[in-house]
């Protein structure tokens, strides 16, 4: 494992921990989509089912197992944890996630390595993960003003992705991994997703104002 | 090799 991938594994889990400190810490969910973190949770069964079947190394099946269990506890807070719940932007919330779902099937179905159940269920997730994060910065976007942990999550979320694209460039040229074409696809997309975010953040960061998106 | 299986990352 490269120096890359440690980083933005290291990065995601950050960007978990961020959230979950948040919510603990504050009882409150305000500013985060619970549309977003149920993709992800989708997203992470339906990657993670391998765990059971294919054995790759004691960090990825640890990491495996703190993604899946992570994810559900901060759907299950907000929906029903008893101060929690209460601060849910439910009304701003609104993306139609289960268009992703159903795109992103139908996408694997179609584009896949191998036309298994778990080939297809790996492919459904990588293209599921590019597009999850769209309800949490339309959310972010309405909201107007995002609080600091919140923006952080999404910073971390962001740095995870750039990491992987690096690590990607970087086993391309040790290990001539070359067809790779579903992940490098997805991930820029997903990392593109991003951009904005990250030149608001920087901007709000130089001069020491708060995050704000413009509408 | 139908049971290759390289997902190696998370």
């Amino acid at each position: 494992m490269n120096a890359f991938r440690f980083l933005g594994d290291m990065t995601h889990l950050f960007s978990v921990l961020v959230l979950l400190l948040k919510i603990y810490a504050t009882k409150s969910c305000s500013g985060v989509s619970r549309k977003t973190q149920e993709l992800y949770m989708v997203v992470f069964v339906a990657r993670y089912m391998d765990l059971f079947t294919d054995y790759i190394s004691l960090y990825n099946s640890v990491m495996k197992v703190v993604f899946i269990t992570s994810s559900a506890a901060i759907v299950w807070c907000m929906r029903r944890h008893p101060q929690v719940r209460r601060t849910y932007d439910r009304d701003q919330d609104t993306f139609r996630h289960v268009v992703l779902v159903a795109a992103s099937f139908v996408l694997a179905l179609i584009f896949n390595e191998r036309f298994t159940f778990r080939e297809i269920c790996w492919a459904f997730s990588i293209y599921l993960e590019a597009v999850a994060i769209l309800p949490q910065l339309v959310l972010l976007q309405r909201s107007r003003n995002v609080d600091n942990l919140t923006g952080q999550y999404v910073l971390f979320l962001g740095a995870y992705r750039a990491f992987y694209i690096l690590n990607w460039i970087y086993r391309y040229f040790t290990e001539g991994h070359t067809s790779r074409w579903i992940p490098w696809i997805a991930g820029l997309v997903q990392t593109a997703l991003y951009a904005d975010f990250f030149y608001y953040y920087f901007l709000s960061w130089k001069n020491n104002v708060k995050l704000e998106l413009p509408a | 090799d139908d049971d290759e299986y390289d997902h190696d990352e998370l």
